[in-house]
């Protein structure tokens, strides 16, 4: 959280730290792959704030992102001359594995809001090229997630009880999920439904990672959107304890041969 | 014991399968047990099939589920595994189809292991990977790492799922059994899960078992 006291009415955000960074620079990784050298985009100023829990810190960024200028006609059609891209980065940090969760980019007019204000007060209004402000963009879906197969999802979960930045959250790592394990719902209902077996999983891997005294990382896989019950079912074994099985002969341990 | 052991970097082990929606983890564990006993005897890697033993064990019950000991028995019986690619795996029942003349691999008997982890991982680095099975709590959600689940909560009087033991060692002073899963390559650690060794973690020292070649 800044370490200054929040200015009435506009959103503090806290300079730059070196803490920051790390995952800053995580999240360009990752907004830069698949890009020829000279064609990645550069990270120009970053802030924003860090939310611990458990032994994970959630990094909610502000990135100032540089595209290089465009000549080449196979990579855009017309040519595009240096653009400023403002990002909004959450990056998961796992006892120092990082996980992208969300990402929203867009072109930015460079103007700040309340210009002037000395450098050091760490305070800026952005407003993005499309409009609503930063604030509202951090929680809202990405605008192309409508458009992808999981836009019928989306919807349904303004009439959940869930805080709004939780169900968005956790959209955005139920979309990943979906994505990295080709998942496909028949129906509305039965995305809603596994959306929330997926939240409350996230939950009891959390507690089985609490619980844990050795050093085994637990957290989304691919039976992550299956009750506890179905995985059993389906997965595991139950005859193992309830039946002896044939009795089978001690084998001699290794000194005795 | 040696300090660590990996049969993996031995070739005794074949590539991870994936049951599928299936509770056949125990044919996976015992044929993981048979690749590798056949592999110390004759030298040969043969991935063996799973839905020989679906099929044609009429004691265990192919995805609800089955017991390693039944199924040594019935390799016996039946006299011996063809190998995967000549019994493929289906992941459900379905007719027994098997031919005995192409039955690649035999075993002579079956023994249980010592419920002593220091002599069970003697006797894997002496004889080869061993079948066992575990408390599968936490499974669902593991990503990576030394499993080590509070006793009460992976009771080892609530064994329900089937692996193979490959190896053993220590990561940072932390003792682990190396384990073998039938779940795909695109679980834990590339299909492996590490589990904590010498303290009985899971109900992973209970029931351990391996076929003999002679």
């Amino acid at each position: 959280a800044p370490n200054k006291p929040r200015a009435a009415g506009a959103q503090a955000w806290e300079l730059a730290s070196p803490e920051l960074l790390g995952p800053a620079r995580f999240a360009l990784e990752i907004y830069n792959r698949g890009r020829a050298a000279g064609a990645r985009a550069a990270l120009k100023a970053v802030s924003g704030r860090v939310r611990r829990a458990g032994q994970g810190s959630l990094y909610s960024l502000k990135a100032t992102l540089v595209e290089p200028p465009c000549n080449d006609p196979t990579v855009c059609q017309l040519p595009v001359s240096k653009e400023t891209l403002l990002c909004s980065f959450e990056v998961l940090d796992e006892l120092g594995k990082h996980m992208l969760l969300r990402r929203d980019c867009g072109p930015v007019d460079t103007k700040i809001t309340g210009a002037g204000q000395p450098r050091g007060a760490g305070m800026a209004q952005i407003r993005l090229h499309s409009g609503f402000n930063l604030d509202s963009s951090l929680f809202q879906p990405n605008p192309d997630d409508r458009n992808d197969t999981f836009s019928s999802f989306l919807p349904l979960l303004n009439k959940d009880p869930l805080p709004q930045d939780f169900s968005v959250k956790m959209t955005s790592i139920f979309k990943d999920f979906v994505t990295a394990y080709n998942r496909t719902y028949e129906t509305e209902e039965e995305a809603r439904w596994r959306m929330s077996v997926f939240a409350s999983n996230m939950v009891r891997a959390q507690k089985i990672q609490a619980l844990d005294r050795g050093t085994a990382q637990y957290g989304v896989t691919k039976f992550s959107d299956l009750t506890e019950e179905e995985f059993r079912t389906i997965y595991l074994n139950p005859l193992l304890k309830e039946e002896p099985g044939q009795k089978m002969p001690l084998a001699k341990s290794i000194s005795d041969l | 014991p040696p300090p660590e052991w990996d049969w993996r970097s031995k070739g005794a082990v074949t590539k991870v399968k994936d049951q599928g929606m299936c509770g056949s983890c125990w044919a996976f564990s015992v044929t993981g047990n048979v690749e590798g006993q056949w592999f110390l005897k004759r030298g040969a890697l043969l991935s063996l099939s799973e839905q020989e033993l679906l099929d044609c064990d009429k004691v265990d019950k192919a995805c609800l589920g089955g017991l390693p000991s039944n199924a040594y028995s019935a390799i016996k019986i039946l006299g011996g595994l063809e190998t995967e690619d000549d019994y493929s795996y289906r992941g459900h029942l379905q007719t027994c189809n098997f031919s005995a003349e192409k039955a690649k691999v035999y075993i002579n008997d079956s023994v249980e292991l010592s419920k002593n982890e220091q002599k069970l991982a003697a006797w894997l680095a002496k004889k080869g990977p061993v079948s066992v099975a575990i408390n599968a709590f936490g499974m669902q959600f593991y990503r990576h790492g030394i499993s080590h689940p509070l006793r009460p909560l992976c009771s080892p009087w609530l064994i329900d799922h089937a692996v193979l033991l490959v190896g053993f060692g220590n990561r940072s002073a932390v003792p682990f059994w190396a384990i073998k899963n039938s779940w795909g390559t695109d679980w834990g650690e590339e299909g492996y899960y590490y589990l904590h060794r010498g303290s009985g973690a899971c109900g992973v020292n209970t029931m351990a078992s391996s076929a003999v070649v002679n």
